[in-house]
């Protein structure tokens, strides 16, 4: 796969990732709404399907994208999930016009670029959830336990959004948010 | 050796010939 990228001029990433969309059909199952979308491994495959694609603040409410590595689905209950958590970021309404795209690209670069050094392998995916209350974006990680491999992919990825010292990020560990009451997760770090 | 691309580098060829 790498010699016939690079036999076509293209450039490999380090990994293969999969596109997934989910829109929210109530008459469905939950997982029969989640489709795989396609897979790619160069950055001009990556490209080309990021514009063919709708934008993300143009979804309908209820829907998601999530671009996850080759092998892991987008579920809490995948293997290489259910020890891992994310970092949240929760967007005011208004942000889905002004910065939701670009906060949602800067996600997938950091990703396909394997922008988190020795701490990019501890990477799972990322999701993006449109929703009338506000919009969500977050990077899953595979080990909640990883406290350095958690803080140093906060710390880039913050740093990547552009995100201002006076806000906030906190990162949540699936299992505590699968086991939570009402609206209130249970944080496991702050940046 | 593993394969890293900067944000520059990325956005820099989003609209090169095969990527479109």
């Amino acid at each position: 796969e790498l010699l016939q990228a690079e036999v076509l001029g293209k450039h490999p990433l380090q990994n293969r990732w999969a596109l997934w969309f989910f829109k929210n059909d109530k008459s469905k199952m939950w997982q029969a709404n989640l489709r795989l979308v396609t897979k790619f491994s160069t950055v001009e495959d990556f490209w080309a399907l990021y514009s063919h694609i709708q934008l993300a603040s143009k979804l309908a409410a209820g829907c998601d994208y999530s671009l996850f590595k080759d092998g892991i689905e987008p579920m809490w209950e995948d293997n290489q999930n259910k020890r891992g958590g994310r970092w949240l970021i929760t967007l005011a309404r208004q942000q889905r016009h002004t910065e939701l795209d670009r906060f949602w690209l800067d996600t997938l670069l950091c990703l396909i670029g394997e922008m988190f050094d020795e701490y990019s392998d501890e990477v799972c995916g990322a999701v993006i959830n449109i929703r009338t209350k506000g919009d969500k974006i977050a990077i899953w990680t595979r080990e909640a336990e990883n406290r350095e491999g958690v803080t140093h992919i906060g710390r880039v990825y913050k740093e990547h959004l552009g995100l201002s010292q006076k806000v906030a990020i906190g990162y949540q560990a699936h299992a505590d948010t699968a086991t939570k009451s009402g609206c209130l997760g249970k944080t496991k770090f702050v940046l | 050796g593993k394969k890293q691309y900067d944000r520059e580098f990325l956005l820099d060829i989003q609209f090169m010939p095969a990527c479109i």
